[in-house]
């Protein structure tokens, strides 16, 4: 799975995913990627998209989840996804990247190593595997 | 308000010996979608752009689990799904089940500007993006050898693996701990398995 968040000049988020899904899958199963809420989201507080095991992620609508924590409970980015990634998979794996309109960008995963990279205007880059 | 930011990911799950040489591959991938992104952010590109852009590239590598260089179902074939959301008026746009189109978050991206609906798959994906005059490609395009020895992998175990991507068989030296630990479930290295 492969995916993309941004936050442009003028605060619009957006997120896409990309998968072919799990290897030796049924024909026909559908995963996480294509579905809003659950792999892949975007609003006006920020943009979400995750990767691991679809079906956890699906169970936990993980990517709405960090824009509701957002929302509802008032936290920022990075704690969002920290608490989603810890408080709403069971025992599921994933991970997940995003940015904020504020022009934040954050990461989490608890599967073992995920591929990201990420940057921001004031000249942060940063692209790892491991914790 | 603050400046633009970006971030793109390759997949969860890997392989704690995955060859260093396979790492610096996925590194270099990485920077240079993120460098796409940034000089398309730079030159003003809304964020729906640069998001389509940079998981196409990611789509055209055959590195990375999707587009070419999928997983395969139990058949050997590919089925591809995307999505992609724009975050002001919560637009977005899936496609699932597709198996001949080069970019499915193009296709995707159709769905949510040129199709009254938000989502299709499998036969009516297909024909919306034979409508749509995206780029199409044979099946056996987006299969590489080994995404062909992973899948006989997980037949032998029986398993269903996620975006894991172990070393080819022949381990090199970069792998000395799996030769040092051979550990084998089912006949596949453990570090194949999700951590239970």
């Amino acid at each position: 799975t492969v995916g993309c968040v941004v936050v442009d000049k003028e605060g619009r988020c957006a997120a896409a995913t990309s998968t072919g899904g799990l290897m030796n899958k049924r024909s026909g199963r559908i995963g996480d990627s294509p579905i809003i809420g659950a792999g892949t989201y975007a609003c006006n507080l920020c943009g979400v998209s995750c990767t691991g095991e679809g079906e956890a992620i699906l169970r936990a609508t993980l990517a709405r989840e960090v824009a509701a924590v957002m929302e509802y409970k008032g936290l920022r980015l990075q704690e969002a996804v920290d608490f989603v990634i810890k408080d709403r998979l069971d025992e599921g794996k994933a991970g997940l990247i995003a940015v904020s309109t504020n022009g934040e960008v954050a990461y989490g995963f608890n599967a073992s190593g995920m591929f990201r990279g990420c940057a921001t205007e004031d000249g942060f880059m940063e692209v790892g595997i491991w914790e | 308000m603050g400046g633009w930011a970006i971030a793109v990911h390759g997949g969860a799950g890997v392989d704690p010996n995955l060859p260093l040489h396979r790492q610096e591959e996925a590194k270099k991938l990485l920077t240079r979608c993120l460098n796409l992104g940034i000089s398309a952010l730079n030159s003003n590109l809304p964020a729906i752009d640069v998001v389509e852009l940079v998981v196409r590239e990611l789509e055209t590598d055959p590195l990375f689990n999707s587009g070419r260089g999928s997983a395969l179902t139990e058949k050997g074939t590919v089925e591809m799904e995307a999505s992609i959301m724009e975050g002001t008026k919560r637009k977005y746009g899936a496609v699932s089940g597709v198996t001949t189109v080069k970019n499915p978050v193009s296709l995707a991206r159709l769905v949510m500007e040129k199709s009254p609906h938000s989502y299709l798959a499998f036969a009516g994906a297909e024909d919306f993006a034979r409508q749509q005059g995206v780029e199409l490609a044979e099946n056996d395009y987006f299969i590489t050898q080994d995404n062909v020895e992973m899948l006989n992998l997980a037949k032998e175990a029986n398993a269903i693996l996620f975006d894991y991507r172990i070393p080819t068989t022949a381990l090199d030296s970069s792998c000395a701990a799996e030769v040092d630990n051979p550990m084998l479930m089912n006949g596949l290295p453990i570090s194949v398995y999700a951590p239970e």
